[in-house]
């Protein structure tokens, strides 16, 4: 998975939260169950 | 709570040079973000990432980080690469244009200058 990196981003007066890894596997939910 | 939305980002095939940066982005979300807060948030990344390379001379600003820097693209059913527009949000961008039950695959590329 590596670090996750997390940042939250402000535009058009909303802030919204961004999270980031290496790679998808363990990080993206495991659509074939 | 808001949905959240799972996203592989990856520079544009044909307008980003092979070497200027070819690493393909996993991101999530929550359904709300705008495509401008997705843009925003790419020039961020890539601003820290170009600090941490220039460790010491002219490391660049955080604050000049704006949405109009990347434009961001979606294919549809032709192959066809189509801009998508800054305040469509990532939840309609997955209704209207993706519609699969997967990760919504996007590309992106400077902003050409007008």
């Amino acid at each position: 998975l590596g670090d996750v990196t997390v940042t939250d981003v402000t535009a058009n007066s909303l802030t919204v939260t961004f999270r980031e890894a290496l790679v998808a596997e363990g990080f993206f939910r495991d659509r074939s169950l | 709570s808001c949905s959240e939305i799972e996203l592989v980002f990856r520079p544009h095939p044909v307008l980003v040079e092979k070497d200027e940066y070819s690493q393909t982005r996993y991101v999530k979300t929550t359904a709300n973000a705008t495509v401008d807060h997705l843009s925003k948030y790419l020039a961020l990344r890539i601003a820290l990432e170009e600090q941490q390379k220039s460790i010491g001379n002219n490391p660049v600003s955080l604050e000049e980080v704006s949405e109009k820097q990347y434009t961001i693209y979606i294919t549809t059913s032709g192959g066809q690469f189509t801009t998508l527009n800054g305040s469509l949000t990532l939840e309609l961008v997955n209704e209207k244009y993706w519609k699969v039950s997967k990760p919504l695959e996007l590309y992106y590329a400077p902003t050409k200058e007008q």
